[in-house]
């Protein structure tokens, strides 16, 4: 018998850096 | 002395054939990504948005192993610096998915990618700001 793999899903936004703008003064 | 970065190790989102769910609710592998995947997903996700982040400078790290790039970022043009292995993919307008070291993202992930190189446009996400 060969079990189901559970596939990983990743989010899209987790493939892209967060980059924070400093506050504009 | 600022925080070394966390991880050398990549989660495995890079790795070739990893499946990549759109804020649409559409799974895609990563290597089929395309610009608009992440620009569809910005405009339908509500909170996060899209930047342009251009690499204006990229230098050897403090931190061994490591590369710093140097972005200025959004309309702002803010600058952003960032400490990353050479291998870690960046995903450029138009060009789709670009590292410092294409040779080192091949042998960790099977991922194609191109050279990031000072001008490219990466795609970067961040909080809309509310006016």
């Amino acid at each position: 018998n060969v079990e189901p793999r559970s596939v990983a899903v990743f989010p899209w936004h987790s493939l892209v850096p967060f980059l924070a703008p400093s506050q504009p003064d | 002395p600022p925080l070394p970065p966390h991880s050398t190790t990549l989660p495995s989102h890079f790795m070739k054939g990893a499946i990549i769910q759109l804020a649409t609710g559409e799974l895609k592998r990563v290597e089929d990504l395309q610009t608009q995947d992440f620009v569809r997903s910005a405009e339908v996700s509500g909170g996060l948005k899209i930047d342009s982040s251009t690499v204006v400078d990229i230098q050897e790290s403090q931190w061994p192993g490591f590369v710093t790039l140097h972005f200025v970022v959004g309309e702002q043009q803010s600058k952003v610096c960032l400490d990353v292995p050479p291998e870690h993919p960046f995903f450029v307008y138009g060009q789709g998915w670009s590292s410092c070291s294409p040779s080192q993202t091949a042998q960790l992930f099977a991922l194609p990618c191109h050279r990031l190189q000072v001008g490219d446009v990466c795609i970067s996400i961040s909080l809309q700001s509310i006016s």
